[in-house]
């Protein structure tokens, strides 16, 4: 042990376990953690060579074997618990992405949310044997977070009861999706549906797109991968576009939305109905900015405590570089940063899961603040934990720089946050949508609840500017 | 502006409202903006993206007052004095960081004078040394192994430099001694000068 981090220890005014446990939120979660942490570190499947030296292809290739490792093994241990299966993976994957993300991230869950108990029968347990696997393909070439502006379309023709899936332009090509290129052989697919000579908007389509056995790309279906990304190396981001691509009626999810089979449309009860999935993912990518930020500050307070340099007082050996208060100015704050995020991203996976419970009793009521709420916070805090981790960076000198610090991959695996599952600035504008809807209300008489109560008494404020 | 202005600077939960008075004052700024040229004529779409950059901020401004106030929230959880201690000064280093990066926000709003806000920043050098001898334990904290961590700076047992060796050399240019671009380029090349 290094004699400078044993004297740190030695110093603290507290009991780190103690800490360890509120973040994980009870002793017996931090316990649990890490038996699963202990059974992925001791398993030999899952001792592999350091992925920085390998190229993109190699990684990319060492990221299905593990994960097709990491499924059965899973299995093995009777495994379950979406967050018990959230922490194998991320031992596995040293919280890096790994192919099947989309898969188990929005492929299942959304056969869960948006199928009919038919289509469930037919897809899920495939899905869940990884017989089919599946991504999320809603994002196009040309647009990204602005839905309506999605081009692919699905033509209802009911004379053979089928969808014809169309790529009409460039830009329509579905892009970005994790698993797209090689990994799977079903999609997802959010298109515009035209049904008796109208376009009905957005709805998602279960579409086979590589022949299961072969893994051939079907007729009428270009996929491939996107090509080489500032990280992300073990993903094969994907294109996919379709040439008039017929698919049976029954493939488009019906849980809300419904076409018959004389191509009548009907309407599902709420479009909100969608907000619970994005709310969730949201939530989840707050946790991950605090857990992004507090390695990379776990990685520079540690080596700035390991570090001497330069000298504080002329002739005396030469310090611990924590002990420069410029170097306390970069990196406490974030520190504190990393905290707060952490308690953000419980209370709103907290929120949701209550939430959830509302939705299934048909209590709408509080979905909508959650939704812009989500937006808002993780736009805020994939912000500041993108500039916070860049900057832990730099505050490890030179060797920041170096691969064998383990930032820069923390930072090129974490800062996409910034812009996937909507981009911040139009997320940052959802929730003041939100502000200035609340704003309006409360200004002509109606009371607010939950965290823009504040805006009750300050619509009959006169609110200037001070003069300087 | 009829704001209460900051009493306690070291007062987390004055803090807090600080920050919800500070959101609700650009919220009403940008709302206002808004509903001016929607008075003037505009179309909505127009008036929303005229405003949106004060649209923004208000976001961040309310982002923010939800973050600072979960913290504090939290802290009432927190049942071991040492631990309530330091997370204690955590959070009061969050919230007064974040509000000597945006004084202007708080100044505009008239929640802070600048001598206050002198103070603010002597206050958050101070909470630097409180939190300087926490640092390594409030890290280990987050409990990441080494594995998970996947760093050499960051090793838990801190032997930094002599694992960034035998890390270098696992580099695949370190197959063999001579890289085989000697031979092929430049050997030839200095033959040729």
């Amino acid at each position: 042990m290094n004699p400078d981090l044993s004297r740190e220890r030695a110093t603290a005014s507290f009991n780190p376990e103690i800490i360890t446990n509120i973040l994980d939120g009870t002793p017996e979660k931090t316990h649990r953690r890490r038996e699963i942490e202990s059974l992925v570190i001791n398993d030999p499947a899952f001792h592999n060579e350091d992925p920085n030296f390998l190229s993109r292809s190699e990684r990319y290739e060492l990221a299905i074997k593990k994960s097709s490792q990491m499924v059965k093994k899973m299995r093995d241990h009777g495994i379950s618990d979406p967050e018990e299966i959230y922490w194998f993976k991320s031992f596995v994957h040293r919280g890096r992405p790994e192919p099947l993300d989309l898969h188990l991230g929005m492929f299942l869950p959304t056969l869960l949310s948006q199928a009919t108990p038919e289509q469930q029968d037919r897809f899920f347990m495939p899905a869940w044997n990884l017989e089919i696997i599946g991504t999320y393909a809603q994002t196009e070439m040309g647009h990204g977070t602005h839905l309506r502006g999605l081009e692919t379309t699905a033509t209802y023709d009911p004379s053979t009861q089928e969808f014809i899936l169309n790529s009409p332009t460039v830009t329509s090509i579905k892009w970005w999706p994790g698993g797209l290129g090689k990994t799977s052989n079903h999609a997802v697919v959010l298109a515009q549906l035209y049904t008796q000579g109208e376009c009905k908007g957005l709805q998602a389509f279960i579409v086979p797109i590589r022949q299961i056995g072969t893994h051939e790309p079907l007729p009428g279906v270009t996929v491939g991968d996107i090509g080489p990304k500032f990280g992300f190396d073990e993903i094969d981001n994907g294109f996919l576009s379709f040439n008039k691509f017929r698919i049976p009626r029954e493939n488009m999810l019906m849980k809300h939305a419904k076409v018959e089979p004389d191509g009548t449309y009907v309407k599902p009860l709420s479009d909100k109905l969608t907000y619970g999935t994005m709310v969730f993912i949201r939530s989840m990518i707050v946790g991950d900015s605090a857990r992004s930020l507090s390695r990379a500050c776990t990685i520079a307070i540690r080596y700035s405590a390991v570090r001497h340099q330069s000298e504080i007082r002329v002739g005396d050996p030469e310090p611990q570089i924590l002990n420069f208060q410029t170097q306390q100015y970069k990196l406490f704050p974030l520190l504190a940063t990393a905290y707060a995020f952490h308690f953000v991203g419980s209370y709103m996976s907290q929120k949701y899961h209550r939430i959830t419970g509302d939705i299934q009793q048909g209590n709408l009521s509080e979905l909508p603040e959650l939704h812009a709420f989500s937006a808002g916070l993780k736009a805020f805090t994939t912000w500041v934990a993108s500039t916070g981790i860049e900057e832990c960076r730099m505050a490890c000198g030179g060797h920041g720089y170096s691969r064998s610090s383990g930032i820069p991959d923390i930072y090129v695996t974490f800062t996409p946050a910034c812009t996937y599952e909507g981009e911040n600035t139009v997320m940052m504008l959802q929730t003041a949508r939100f502000l200035f809807k609340s704003y309006t209300a409360a200004e002509s008489g109606e009371r607010l609840g939950g965290m823009v109560s504040y805006l009750n008494d300050v619509s009959s404020q006169r609110v200037q500017p001070q003069p300087l | 502006a009829g704001r209460p202005q900051i009493a306690d600077i070291n007062d987390v939960f004055g803090l807090v409202e600080a920050y919800k008075q500070r959101a609700a004052w650009l919220v009403v700024r940008a709302a206002r903006g808004v509903q001016s040229d929607l008075k003037r004529g505009k179309r909505k779409e127009d008036a929303w993206n005229k405003n949106s950059v004060d649209l923004v901020r208000a976001s961040q401004a309310h982002c923010h007052y939800v973050v600072v106030k979960l913290f504090a929230d939290k802290l009432s959880e927190v049942l071991d004095a040492a631990t309530h201690r330091i997370l204690s000064s955590l959070c009061l280093l969050y919230a007064l960081h974040g509000i000597s990066k945006n004084t202007g926000d708080f100044l505009q709003a008239g929640l802070l004078t600048s001598s206050q806000l002198e103070h603010v920043d002597q206050r958050v050098k101070d909470l630097l040394g409180v939190i300087r001898p926490n640092a390594v334990a409030l890290v280990d904290a987050f409990d990441y192994s080494d594995t998970q961590l996947s760093s050499v700076l960051g090793r838990y047992d801190g032997n930094v430099y002599e694992n960034m060796f035998e890390w270098a050399k696992k580099s695949p240019l370190n197959k063999t001694q001579v890289h085989e671009s000697f031979h092929k380029y430049l050997k030839p090349l200095q033959s040729k000068l």
